[in-house]
């Protein structure tokens, strides 16, 4: 579902900003 | 039928796409649906992350999305 692609994005990007 | 591992998620590919247009996370993660690639959405989040570190594309906001993009 997009929701589940909208909370798999959000995942994705917090563990990048803490990357960063 | 289903056909999971029709597509791949690698380096290489994720390469590809990002070096053709800038793309949102949701944008790639279109391209490699769990349908497609057999991996469950953890092993998604978890790959694609990892991958995204190592290239560490540039980024550019764009209509208040923000896309990654690398040059060629």
């Amino acid at each position: 579902s997009s929701s589940e692609a909208d909370e798999m994005a959000a995942a994705i990007e917090a563990e990048l900003n803490d990357f960063i | 039928t289903p056909s999971s591992g029709d597509i791949q998620l690698t380096e290489e590919a994720v390469r590809r796409y990002l070096t053709r247009k800038p793309m949102t996370t949701k944008d790639l993660l279109k391209k490699f649906q769990t349908k497609k690639t057999g991996l469950s959405s953890e092993q998604t989040v978890n790959v694609l992350a990892q991958i995204l570190k190592r290239l560490n594309p540039d980024r550019k906001v764009v209509h208040d999305k923000m896309h990654f993009y690398l040059k060629e």
